[in-house]
């Protein structure tokens, strides 16, 4: 995180605001939910509150303006820029305008009001941009679910070093932006997906393009808006171009960006018992499918469309030397690459062995 | 006859100038001195931008720096007031 240079910070905690000019594009109703909604994420880590006014001047003013509006900082349109505040001061100062020539939602759709409104609020109250990727002060824009946003801890660290620890008794936490080279990193899935290959992460995946071998981190919600963060097992069937993603008893079949319809889906499907509650790794290999469930595996004939008989087997016994419980598997080539903590093993399909045991983030280049 | 418009690579300058200009105090074309007109200051700033997305430092309007340049973002400047 960044605090404004001069670090900025209002004297008192208890602020006002004061919605000065509406969006003709929601309901005021829905408007003002996002507002109080974007300063609670604030308020709920700090010792700050925000009291909304409708007469008089207040400490942050709210306003849907487009174009040159007078302040020397002219909007674009629709698209690149998309709002932007002030520091802590008189004045204009906290003061948050928003570009009125953006779509503004409260969804998925492009732009999410209470996204956009948050970090705009992180800068009337002190904070600058943060080079991490993960936290709600990125310069960039991305979507969220916001009925399950946790502020990212980057934006607790930078807003707590300015106004103190909250009140609870138990501070708040949030959600820390995986680092490709953390030698601890571990895997949740990994499958290809039409030549690249995704390291699922929390909410998070990192891409890594088949013949560069340059890879970037991106948000779930970025591409599937409407998957679950925490993706448990992913496997491609290249024949059918699907992804299959799994978290718990559900699972979903991606095609490119699209969710298939009538997904999400449950495993139960593919003729698991009822006592399996979730799925470890997969992996698609000649019209098989392998599900790894702690130290078992099952596989599924593609083809007829049901579990083998004689499935479950342990782990050991289909492929020796993988014993221990798999956090995530993909196929390249003839060896199927199995990555169990911060080690990976490939082992080869023609020799029937393992053949390599590296670290697992050698994936994203460390 | 030309087709109307800039070509690609004007595009581009267009586009990093505009980005320096706006969110890292790169001084306004008709404001700059010679010294700051000097391509060596773009590379300084090209290379402030990518440091701060974590892109590689090649002071060079690559690919992928041009792309970061078009996602929506925030009006606020990641440098200086």
């Amino acid at each position: 995180f960044m605090l404004t240079p001069g670090n900025p910070k209002w004297k008192q905690t208890n602020l006002t605001y004061r919605i000065i000019k509406y969006t003709t594009q929601l309901s005021e109703t829905d408007v003002e939910a996002a507002i109080k909604e974007a300063f609670q994420v604030w308020s709920d880590v700090s010792t700050l509150t925000f009291t909304k006014i409708s007469q008089g001047e207040a400490d942050i003013e709210i306003t849907f303006v487009q174009g040159d509006h007078g302040d020397n900082s002219p909007f674009d349109g629709p698209n690149g820029i998309l709002a932007h505040a002030f520091q802590p001061g008189q004045g204009i100062g906290g003061d948050a305008h928003f570009d009125a020539e953006e779509t503004w939602t409260t969804t998925s759709s492009n732009y999410n009001l209470f996204l956009v409104a948050a970090h705009e609020f992180g800068h009337s109250l002190g904070l600058a941009h943060s080079t991490d990727p993960g936290a709600l002060m990125y310069p960039n824009y991305a979507f969220h679910d916001p009925s399950t946003y946790n502020l990212p801890q980057d934006d607790i660290n930078g807003i707590q070093t300015i106004y103190g620890p909250s009140n609870n008794p138990v501070q708040p936490t949030g959600p820390t932006t995986p680092t490709a080279c953390d030698p601890r990193l571990t895997f949740d899935a990994i499958a290809t997906l039409r030549g690249e290959i995704l390291f699922f992460k929390d909410k998070y995946f990192w891409r890594r393009h088949p013949q560069l071998g340059m890879v970037e981190l991106n948000f779930i919600s970025l591409f599937w808006p409407s998957l679950p963060d925490g993706i448990q097992a992913a496997y491609e069937e290249a024949d059918k171009d699907l992804v299959f993603l799994f978290k718990g008893c559900q699972y979903w079949a991606l095609r490119g960006y699209d969710i298939e319809q009538g997904y999400p889906r449950v495993i139960l499907d593919y003729g698991f018992p009822s006592s399996v509650q979730a799925i470890d790794a997969a992996v698609y290999y000649r019209r098989k499918t392998y599900f790894f469930v702690k130290d078992q595996i099952w596989r599924y004939d593609n083809q007829r469309q049901s579990m083998e008989p004689g499935y479950p087997k342990s782990i050991a016994s289909l492929f020796p030397g993988i014993g221990s419980k798999i956090d995530a598997v993909f196929q390249q080539n003839h060896v199927f690459l199995f990555f169990s903590g911060q080690i990976y093993y490939t082992f080869d399909l023609g020799a029937h062995r393992v053949t390599r045991v590296r670290r697992s983030n050698r994936w994203l280049n460390c | 006859f030309p087709v109307p418009g800039a070509s690609p690579k004007e595009k581009n300058t267009r586009i990093v100038q505009d980005y320096l200009e706006k969110f890292y105090q790169l001084p306004p074309k008709g404001f700059r001195s010679a010294r700051q007109n000097s391509s060596s200051v773009i590379v300084e700033k090209l290379k402030e931008m990518q440091r701060f997305f974590g892109l590689n430092e090649t002071g060079k309007p690559d690919r992928e720096t041009l792309e970061m340049m078009q996602k929506p973002r925030c009006g606020v400047p990641d440098s200086g007031d």
